[in-house]
């Protein structure tokens, strides 16, 4: 699958 | 936010904050390796980038600047506090850490999600935390006393990776499109890496002695 992309963790 | 992110970002929280209160009260960084402490400044600062172009939340906007903000002051108070940074050990901590440094790079520029700055900067500082802790654990092994703060700032550490785990497991199956194998796999391994100290640690505490890690 592919990333969501979004990076909201730290 | 699921409650295993919370709590982990909360251990992550508490670490820094024992730390800070070790150095601030105590002043004292007796145990505490400095070559972590500046990895982590270089992970944090490298990851944070997207502070500048990307808004997620206002919660993820204040924990960005408090993990900065303290990973840039606890190297500072090792390196320039009259006090402090007397009681550093710094012939105990002898792990040269920037050669973990070019690795990282080097893999950051071969795996990333896409071949930008801020992706490559962002796999670098995943890799970089994953082997961060290691001169910790062995200054840790090296230093024969270690205080309950010291103990605890670890252990909290430990914590703050497994819970993350947890938080992925639980997002893998309850989000869709929710995948991040750079991220896990360095998560992985970094939690690996605490597994040993984790099982002294419980082992004195089991038997109620002073933590001594074998030689």
């Amino acid at each position: 699958a592919e990333s969501s992309g979004l990076k909201d963790e730290l | 936010m699921n409650i295993f992110r919370l709590a982990g970002d909360m251990t992550h929280l508490f670490s820094v904050l024992v730390l800070l209160l070790k150095i601030h009260t105590i002043k004292s960084c007796a145990g505490i390796s400095l070559k972590t402490q500046e990895l982590y400044a270089i992970v944090f600062t490298t990851r944070y980038l997207d502070l500048f172009t990307t808004y997620i939340s206002l919660y993820n906007t204040i924990m960005k600047l408090i993990f900065l903000g303290s990973s840039i002051s606890i190297v500072w108070y090792m390196r320039h506090h009259k006090v402090v940074r007397r009681s550093y050990d710094k012939d105990q901590d002898t792990f040269r850490h920037y050669l973990l440094m070019l690795p990282c790079l080097l893999l950051a520029l071969l795996i990333n999600e896409k071949f930008t700055f801020l992706e490559v900067m962002w796999a670098f500082s995943l890799y970089l935390e994953a082997v961060a802790i290691l001169p910790q654990l062995v200054l840790l092994q090296r230093t024969r006393n270690i205080d309950n703060l010291t103990g605890q700032y670890v252990l909290l550490l430990g914590a703050y990776r497994a819970l993350y785990v947890l938080n992925w497991i639980y997002r893998y199956f309850t989000e869709e499109n929710y995948v991040h194998w750079i991220t896990w796999v360095s998560g992985i391994v970094q939690t690996l890496l605490y597994a040993d100290f984790f099982y002294y640690y419980f082992q004195s505490w089991k038997n109620n002695v002073k933590l001594q890690l074998p030689a």
